[in-house]
């Protein structure tokens, strides 16, 4: 799937540009040519964003700034931290609100004006939700931002999150659930509204699958890589991720930064953290919403599935291995880096996937011992709701419902094994976190990795101690929760590249549809005889 | 951790924008806004409240909810947020 650097004819005016490796790398600061979003691809098949608005959700933004004050969205803006239509960052010395231009920059930078660099999406608009700049947060503050006209922001970016310490379990309140709810369901003229959010700074002390945010099957989780393919040093890793993008993260090299606006009319080439990761694949979903502006909320994350890469991405802790269904995945870079041109040719052809459906498949109610000396083991046998009207046969998002406490939660350890033979990990181990009360208390651990999977059979929960004291743990309950599509989500889809992850799926799919008829007669005709 | 109160009440009332501002007013609180979902929720503030605080405000909330217009009121929760 790789591409000749002499193909890319892309050549812009902007200064900052040629740093920009994640839009086209031909191996700057020691980076690998070609590991990029692929956007060249995208926009010389004139895909720029436009029409498309994305709201960053963040500390502000410099909508005075000249690379981004012609997309700028001020009709859809708005300032929760100080209650105003003006979400202009708060002067410090040290530039500490500079965060949300910074995003600004990667998403709507305008193209060939001779200014910073060039947004991922540079026609589109960027709109200012100017609302972590205040001494607290609060529900309300964080459920009116994420609700904030969601019938002209189509999607929003966020690069923030519970405090990534390794030690921390917390997600979205109740009236910010009801407004990711309100948005997935009624956004976009029912379309439903985008999420996308950065995985997380945590490092390798911390995990994902706590932060009800990314780990919400409303968001897009993104984490993210550098520009040689390896694993930042800050990259959390959890099985809720769907893709990746890019950041910074391991190197000293000035030019490995990414490279964006930033603030009171100036250029960074350091914008650090995971934090980049959102806006740039924000640009790349708002390239994807432009080739076809009927895609659902759940059509873009089954469009980041099938056409996300592996690329040269490699980790050193977590291999690559495929699902039940061939599609591969990492348990820190999910389906892989996004391929914007790769989405755009397919998003123009998609039609929505099927109705999707809810069922519980399981539950363990008794109280289950956890011991430092062996792993529990659970297992729950499902036929996914089969012969109901939420049967549900083609997987989307699996989640294990889970209450249990220990005497230092940060020695649990937690798998998930589908039928199909497919090993999630739902929680690592996070050696900080010493807390033996408040445990896990309906925690919703989502796995994206058995994606398309036929979840009829046998599920198995594992749950251990990791470390080396003894400790002790009870598993109070677990209930399997089976989210996806009754019929094949991939059967109508036009194919129009045969070595594409859609080609496999769809004949994969074909094939079982074709298994299950010729079953369904057999059975028709031995109850005839 | 120790929990802080803030100065901002989520409250669901009866009644429209109008009403709102009538009750805020009343109670001396600032509507804020209206919530684009759910049902007649209303961010309202108080300046006359600590922006944080260990206790809850119960005198306020019950103030709030004296008024038949009420159906009841939430002080706000605070907790942090970090950038990444």
């Amino acid at each position: 799937g790789y591409r000749s650097i002499r193909e890319i004819g892309i050549m812009m005016n902007d200064p900052l540009f040629t740093k920009q490796w994640y839009l086209v790398n031909t191996g700057q600061a020691d980076g690998t040519p070609g590991l990029d979003l692929n956007v060249a691809e995208a926009w010389e098949l004139g895909y720029t964003g436009k029409g498309v608005t994305i709201a960053i959700m963040d500390d502000g933004i410099d909508y005075l700034h000249p690379d981004l004050a012609e997309n700028y969205n001020a009709e859809a803006s708005y300032d929760f931290s100080s209650n105003d239509p003006y979400p202009y960052p708060r002067y410090t010395d040290d530039w500490f609100n500079s965060h949300g231009t910074r995003c600004a920059g990667e998403v709507s930078a305008a193209a060939n004006n001779n200014i910073c660099g060039v947004g991922v999406a540079y026609s589109s608009r960027v709109a200012g939700i100017r609302m972590l700049d205040q001494p607290f947060m609060t529900d309300i503050i964080e459920a009116s931002s994420i609700s904030h006209m969601p019938q002209i922001i189509d999607i929003y970016s966020a690069s923030w999150g519970p405090t990534d310490d390794g030690k921390t379990v917390d997600g979205p309140r109740e009236l910010t659930l009801q407004a990711m709810a309100d948005g997935v369901n009624k956004g976009r003229n029912g379309k439903g509204s985008i999420y996308v959010w950065a995985s997380g700074d945590g490092g390798s002390y911390d995990d994902c699958n706590c932060d009800g945010y990314a780990s919400s099957m409303w968001t897009i989780s993104i984490n993210s890589a550098i520009n040689d393919g390896r694993t930042a040093l800050y990259d959390e890793s959890c099985s809720s991720t769907l893709a990746s993008t890019f950041s910074n993260g391991r190197k000293r090299n000035p030019e490995a930064g990414v490279a964006t606006t930033d603030l009171y009319g100036n250029c960074t080439l350091r914008h650090s953290g995971t934090s980049a990761a959102a806006p740039e694949a924000a640009g790349v979903f708002a390239l994807a919403l432009e080739a076809n502006p009927t895609l659902t909320w759940r059509d873009m994350q089954h469009l980041t599935v099938l056409t996300s890469k592996r690329n040269q991405l490699h980790d050193e802790v977590h291999k690559w291995r495929r699902n039940g269904v061939g599609l591969e995945f990492n348990h820190l870079f999910g389906y892989g880096v996004l391929d914007a041109g790769g989405m755009v040719k397919m998003a123009r052809d998609w039609k929505t996937v099927p109705e999707r459906f809810h069922c519980v498949g399981g539950s363990v109610q008794e109280p289950q011992a956890i011991s430092s000396d062996n792993k529990m083991v659970l297992k729950i046998s499902t036929d996914a709701c089969e012969g109901k009207d939420n049967f549900v046969r083609y997987l989307e998002h699996v989640q294990a419902v889970v209450t249990m406490n220990s005497t230092r939660r940060g020695d649990l350890n937690a798998n998930l094994t589908s039928p199909m033979g497919t090993k999630s990990i739902l929680l690592s181990r996070r050696p900080r976190d010493d807390d033996s009360k408040v445990g896990f208390d309906k925690w919703p651990f989502m796995t994206t990795h058995t994606w398309g999977e036929d979840p009829r059979g046998t599920w198995i929960l594992e749950v251990g101690f990791v470390g080396g004291t003894e400790q002790k743990g009870v598993l109070k309950e677990w209930t399997l929760m089976l989210h996806g599509t009754q019929s094949a989500p991939y059967i109508d889809q036009r194919v129009s590249d045969y070595q594409s992850k859609l080609a496999m799926s769809k004949k994969e799919e074909l094939e079982e549809e074709l298994d299950e008829a010729v079953e369904r007669s057999l059975k028709s005709l031995l109850r005839k005889n | 951790h120790q929990k802080l109160y803030t100065n901002h009440f989520l409250v669901e009332l009866d009644g429209g924008d109008g009403d709102a501002q009538r009750v805020a007013t009343d109670s001396g609180f600032i509507a804020l806004r209206k919530l684009p979902f759910g049902d007649g929720l209303y961010h309202f503030a108080h300046n006359g409240i600590p922006k944080a605080r260990q206790r809850r405000n119960t005198r306020y909330k019950l103030y709030l909810e004296k008024n038949p217009r009420v159906k009841h009121a939430v002080q706000q929760e605070a907790f942090n947020r970090r950038k990444r």
